[in-house]
């Protein structure tokens, strides 16, 4: 599945990445 | 812990010793946010926990464009928790095997 990435102006890296599959069953 | 609306889990399993883990954070609940954010998914990122602040995070999250600066408390707050209990259970751990 596709991610992105984001890097915030103090280094720290954001994936952004699909919920976790058990999540959304729950929902 | 208080239910936020916002969900923070481990991105990997915890060995219980690194100081720097994996997070996973995604909305669950977007009615008890104020402002809007980008519904993109789980957002995974490393938190040290022995030297980052959640509130820090959040607020560089809010920085990226995923939350508005409002909702940068309630953020803070669910990391904070998550985090709160990772170190309780590691310390539970040690003491068990005392």
């Amino acid at each position: 599945s596709a991610t992105a990435q984001v890097v915030h102006s103090a280094g720290r890296r954001f994936i952004v990445c699909p919920v976790p599959e058990a999540r959304l069953k729950e929902q | 812990a208080e239910d936020t609306g916002v969900r923070v889990e481990l991105a990997e399993e915890d060995d219980g010793k690194k100081d720097c883990i994996a997070l996973k954070l995604w909305v669950e609940d977007h009615k008890k946010l104020k402002g809007k954010y980008k519904e993109s998914g789980a957002i995974e990122f490393t938190f040290d926990l022995e030297k980052d602040v959640p509130e820090v995070v959040a607020q560089e999250m809010v920085e990226s464009g995923f939350f508005h600066d409002s909702d940068a408390k309630t953020v803070g707050k669910s990391i904070r928790d998550r985090v709160a209990l990772i170190k309780w259970r590691r310390e539970r751990t040690v003491s068990a095997a005392v």
